[in-house]
Order: structure tokens, then C-alpha cells, then sequence
């Protein structure tokens, strides 16, 4: 994998319909397919640079790390595999977060989940206040029409919440947080809400 | 009870529990408190008939000067926690709004999701969200330069040469690619977005930006299209485009937006970029 398309769809990208908006809709859809195209290459490429780089296993040697990422593209309609699926048995769902500004920022993520018993903690397994807020019928539309009309996905359990916490993550770099399931015990408030009648 | 106010940190927002639109701003930490409304409303776009010139992909002309309102009262949800609270508003069918004011930060975020934009009234429409603050502006406002500095723009004026204004809402639209302020002689209310858009101060105190259109018919300028793209089901399920995207809106003392808008628009343009993997903690290093 490399950024070779990414570079050549940004390139095209360039050329002054596109930047303005005024190509036909037919030269648009290509605009956007080469995008696409070029987006999810770069993303493996990250995928495997941060393999790389994490992996302390690896030593180096890139070839030999054995963790795998994903990325979700389609975050803003709420669908992400990764985040919304069970976790296995023994395992957590890990979070890397990168940085590429040259200065240290808290961000707020915001993940897909179906479970609403889910512990945060950060890479020195301290616990991370965190918040559910539940999915809006709005969003679950626009997921259902979306994957439908774009990936042929006939979305029948979309996710049920958001799970919300705060990352703090160095200038160039990367942080580390580890989700898995809570105890009972020690579930965590959800969410006051209020409706307000017209 | 008139009011009810969110955010869990510094900045406050109150809404109308009447009319559910928002009415003030306030940052307890700067002091800062403006009394602002925000709203979506619509152009009609020119159809180029009694007035030859259509509104279409490079030419903004709508059909006279005021645009439609959309809803004048909104139902609300408010939900709140410790980390962030959100205030959900349906303003129609095909526009609905998500406010978040976070614990830790002092803008407040606004996400849109605008579509598809019904068509079947035969008008094409742009539509706008407008931010109108009690301020004294002058008939001035900020935009970027195309990503670079901020620029001085006056309304209905050109320092170059003699405008005569043909376009009282076109002939002050400027491209938006940070985002755009105005400031009085006390505080700066700034908006910056995740897009390119188009936007304006069209009169004193207010901020509009153009967040989404459909338009039946061509400008005749080259591109030989009207501006109405369409998402398809196995192509015989077709609606309009949606969109979904964020706004981010600071109230500050005058003289100091430009920290946050400096700082907040790189963030903006470079999020964090997530990767998501199933392993054993314990054996992670």
C-alpha cells in the first residue's frame, strides 16, 4: 500500500470545478470515487505505519507485527464495525489516536457502541470518566438510507449509543486507550434527558 | 422558567422553552454575554425568468432579498452529563440540529444534518443558518482570505472602486473557508467551519452561512447542470443529498478571538485520526 492515488485524486482535485463546485455531476462522482479510492489506500498505509510503531513485538521489523486496525470512514452516520461489534472473550477494544499537529490536545472521541457497560481506561490503566448519550433516530436513518444506497448494506441493528471520553494526545503522536466490559457492579450512570413539548 | 441553560463548563447556552431557539450566550470565565438567536431559513433560487440570470452552481441569485423562514418554534431534547451536554432540534422533516457544549471547552459545536431538500414546490432552494447577536457592527465583518488571514469586509462597498449594489444578499457574499466574525466595541462572536462555504453579514449583528442548496434550473454559465444532486437506492429509490457537518461558534472579549480562531481552525482541519484494533490489555505494551 502507499499514497500514490491519494496523491493523484488530490492533484485532480486541484483543477478549479472542482474546487468550486461547478463540474458536471458525472465528473463530481469521479472526483469523489478517486477520493475514496485514494482514502481508504492511505488508510492502510497509516494502519500498517501504526502496527509498525506500536508493536513493540516487532522490533522493527514491520512485517512480523501481528496487531491489525481498522479505520471507520462513515463515523459521522454512527457506522463503525470495530467499535459497534462484541468484543471476543479475553480481548479489549483498543483505541489508538494520532495527532499530527505539533502541539498536545485533549479531543473529545466519539465511538458507536451497543453496550452501555463499558469501562475506559488509558495506557497506564487509569479509568477515563466517560458518557453514553443514545442514538438518534435521525442519525439511524441517514445510516440506514447511506449504507444501503453506497455499500448495498441493509442495516438492521444500528448502534445503540455513544460512547463519549476525552483523549489526551502528545504533539506527533499517539495515545493508547483500552474499552472493555465493567462489572455490574460498577455500571455507569447513562444519561439524564429532558424533552421540552413545542 | 422562561429559559433553560446548558453547559457543564464555562460556556453556557440559554434557550427558549417557548420557542426553543437559542438566546444567549455566556462565558462565565471571559464574561462574555450576548444575547443571540440562531436559525435556518432559505433563499428561493432565481429561476432566471422575469430576471434572466439563474441561480445555479457558479452564480448565487435569489429571488428577492428575504429569505423563508424556516420554523419559528423548535421542539427540544436536552440531554446532559459530565462531559458534555447536547440540545437536539428538529427545525423541520429535512433539518436537524445538534448543539454540544463540552465540559472543557469554551466554543460551543453545532452539527447540521440539512436534506434532502424537497423539491416538489418546483423551487430550488439555499438554504442558510443565521446567527443574529444584538451587536452594533457598522456594516462590517471578517472573513478569511481563501484559508489565509482574516480581511475586513464592508457591506455594500469596495475600497477598490465604486459599487453600485444590483444584489443586496449575492453582492456580499464571501467565500468561507476558516470562518468569519464580527466584533462590537466590547466582544467578537466567531463561527468557523469544517467546509468550504459561502457567508455573509447582511445586516448588523448577524452571521449567515449557506450550508447546503438544490436548484432546478442552470446558470448558463458552462456547466450546463442544475445543481441537484440525488442519492439512489438501486436507481429507482432517489432522494436529494443530505449533509452533515459541524459549525463551531465562540463568544470572546474584542481583541481575543483570534487566539481561538487560530488554534481552534488547525484542530478543525487536522482531527485526530482514530484506529481501532481487538487485543489483550494485559499483554499490550
Amino acid at each position: 500500500a502507499n499514497t500514490d492515488s491519494l496523491g493523484d485524486a488530490l492533484g485532480i482535485a486541484q483543477h478549479h470545478d472542482a474546487v468550486t463546485g461547478t463540474a458536471k455531476q458525472h465528473t463530481t462522482n469521479d472526483y469523489a470515487k478517486r477520493l475514496a479510492i485514494g482514502s481508504s489506500e492511505a488508510e492502510a498505509v497509516v494502519d500498517s505505519a501504526l502496527s509498525c510503531l506500536i508493536d513493540s513485538k516487532s522490533n522493527g521489523n514491520c512485517t512480523a507485527s501481528t496487531l491489525k486496525f481498522n479505520q471507520c470512514q462513515l463515523l459521522n452516520i454512527s457506522y463503525c464495525p470495530s467499535t459497534e461489534d462484541d468484543v471476543p472473550n479475553g480481548k479489549s477494544l483498543v483505541v489508538v489516536a494520532y495527532n499530527s499537529l505539533g502541539w498536545g490536545r485533549t479531543d473529545i472521541i466519539r465511538i458507536p457502541v451497543n453496550d452501555h457497560n463499558l469501562v475506559v481506561k488509558d495506557s497506564s490503566g487509569n479509568v477515563v470518566k466517560s458518557q453514553y448519550i443514545e442514538m438518534d433516530s435521525v442519525t439511524d436513518e441517514l445510516r440506514k438510507f447511506y449504507l444501503k444506497a453506497y455499500l448495498g448494506i441493509s442495516d438492521t441493528s444500528p448502534a445503540k449509543y455513544w460512547l463519549v471520553f476525552p483523549a489526551s494526545v502528545p504533539p506527533l503522536g499517539w495515545s493508547t486507550y483500552f474499552i472493555s466490559r465493567g462489572t455490574q457492579k460498577g455500571r455507569r450512570r447513562k444519561f439524564s434527558s429532558r424533552d421540552i413539548a413545542q | 422558567n422562561e429559559t433553560i441553560e446548558i453547559g457543564p463548563g464555562n460556556l453556557k447556552l440559554s434557550f427558549s422553552t417557548t420557542s426553543g431557539q437559542l438566546t444567549r450566550i455566556f462565558n462565565s470565565k471571559t464574561g462574555v454575554d450576548i444575547p443571540v438567536q440562531q436559525s435556518y431559513l432559505w433563499y428561493a433560487s432565481s429561476p432566471g425568468e422575469a430576471d434572466p440570470q439563474a441561480s445555479g452552481a457558479y452564480i448565487f441569485r435569489p429571488t428577492g432579498s428575504l429569505p423563508s423562514v424556516v420554523s419559528r418554534s423548535v421542539p427540544l431534547k436536552i440531554i446532559r452529563g459530565p462531559l458534555v451536554d447536547e440540545v437536539h432540534q428538529q427545525f423541520n422533516s429535512w433539518i436537524y440540529q445538534i448543539i454540544r457544549v463540552y465540559k472543557d471547552k469554551d466554543h460551543a459545536e453545532f452539527e447540521f444534518t440539512i436534506g434532502p431538500i424537497p423539491t416538489d414546490d418546483s423551487i430550488g432552494k439555499e438554504v442558510i443558518t443565521r446567527l443574529s447577536a444584538n451587536m452594533a457592527t457598522d456594516q462590517v465583518f471578517y472573513t478569511d482570505s481563501n484559508g489565509r488571514d482574516f480581511l475586513k469586509r464592508v457591506r455594500d462597498y469596495r475600497a477598490d472602486w465604486p459599487l453600485t449594489v444590483t444584489q443586496p444578499v449575492a453582492g456580499n457574499y464571501y467565500p468561507i473557508n476558516l470562518g468569519i466574525f464580527i466584533e462590537d466595541k466590547k466582544s467578537e462572536l466567531s463561527v468557523l467551519v469544517d467546509r468550504a462555504t459561502g457567508g455573509s453579514s447582511i445586516s448588523d449583528g448577524e452571521i449567515e452561512l449557506m450550508l447546503h442548496r438544490r436548484i432546478l434550473k442552470d446558470d448558463s454559465r458552462g456547466v450546463g447542470e442544475p445543481l441537484d444532486e440525488i442519492v439512489c437506492i438501486n436507481n429507482n429509490t432517489c432522494e436529494g443529498l443530505t449533509v452533515r457537518g459541524n459549525y463551531y461558534v465562540s463568544v470572546d472579549q474584542l481583541g481575543s478571538g483570534a487566539r481561538w480562531r487560530r488554534r481552534a481552525g488547525q484542530e478543525i482541519y487536522s482531527p485526530l485520526v482514530l484506529a481501532f484494533s481487538h487485543e489483550e490489555s494485559e499483554k499490550w505494551s
